[in-house]
C-alpha cells in the first residue's frame, strides 16, 4: 500500500459518499445516470467474487463490502425510492448500456491472463469499469445546469483514476515484476475518457458556453 | 517470477 493507492481509494470513497449524501439528504438524483450506476454495480459484483476465495487484508475486504453495498444501494434508491426516483432524468439518460456490457464480455473472453471463471469475470470488470462512466458523461452534456454535488462526484472519480495511475507507476519501480498490461491499458483508457471530459468541461467553464 | 499482483487493488 503506497500513498497514491491510499489517496486513490479515499478519493473513490469520497465520490461515493458525495453521491449518497445527495441522494440521502437532498433526496435527489438529478443529473445522475442510473445506467452508469448499474454498470458500476455489475463491475463490483463481478470483480469482488474473490471476496470469498482470497483474503488480502481487512482493509481490502472492508472496502470491497463498502463499494458493493454503496453501488447496489444507489441503484436501489434511484429505482425504487419514490422521492428519489421522481428526480431521475429518465428521458435524458438513454445511453444503451447493454451495448457496453456485451463487447466487454467478448473482449474478456478473448483477452485475459488465465481462462478461468473468476479470472475472465475479473478482467470483464476492468474493461467495463473503463467505459462505465460514458452514460454519465452523455447525461451531463445533455443537462444544462448541473449542481455542485454531481460535478464534485465526477471530479472525485476522475481524481481516483489519476491517482491509481500514479500508484501503478510507483509499484512498477518499487515492486519486482509488477507488470499488468490488461489493468494498465483499461485504467489508462478510463482515465483518458475523464481527461477528455474535463478538457471540454474546462473550455465550457472559461468560455461560458455549453458543451458541444 | 514473483511480484505484486493487481488483485490486491480495488
Amino acid at each position: 500500500m503506497n500513498i497514491f493507492r491510499l489517496a486513490g481509494d479515499m478519493t473513490h470513497l469520497a465520490s461515493v459518499l458525495v453521491l449518497l449524501l445527495k441522494i440521502h439528504t437532498i433526496k435527489s438524483c438529478a443529473g445522475v445516470s442510473l445506467r452508469t450506476q448499474e454498470l458500476y454495480a455489475i463491475v463490483f459484483a463481478t470483480r469482488y467474487l474473490d471476496i470469498f476465495t482470497s483474503f488480502v487484508s481487512v482493509y481490502n475486504t472492508f472496502m470491497k463490502l463498502v463499494f458493493l453495498g454503496s453501488s447496489f444501494s444507489i441503484v436501489w434508491y434511484m429505482r425504487y425510492h419514490k422521492a428519489v426516483h421522481r428526480t431521475y432524468d429518465r428521458e435524458q439518460d438513454t445511453f444503451r448500456h447493454w451495448f457496453l456490457v456485451l463487447p466487454c464480455l467478448v473482449l474478456a473472453l478473448l483477452i485475459h491472463e488465465k481462462f478461468t471463471f473468476l479470472e475472465v469475470l475479473w478482467t470483464f470488470s476492468l474493461y467495463l469499469e473503463a467505459v462505465a462512466i460514458l452514460p454519465q458523461l452523455v447525461l451531463l452534456q445533455r443537462t444544462r445546469n448541473i449542481d455542485n454535488l454531481t460535478g464534485q462526484y465526477i471530479f472525485l472519480l476522475g481524481g481516483y483514476r489519476g491517482l491509481y495511475i500514479l500508484n501503478w507507476i510507483y509499484r512498477y519501480f518499487t515492486e519486482p515484476h509488477f507488470v499488468h498490461w490488461i489493468t494498465w491499458i483499461a485504467g489508462l483508457v478510463q482515465t483518458l475518457l475523464y481527461a477528455d471530459f474535463f478538457y471540454y468541461y474546462f473550455l465550457r467553464f472559461i468560455g461560458g458556453r455549453g458543451v458541444e | 517470477p514473483r511480484g505484486g499482483s493487481a488483485k490486491d487493488e480495488l
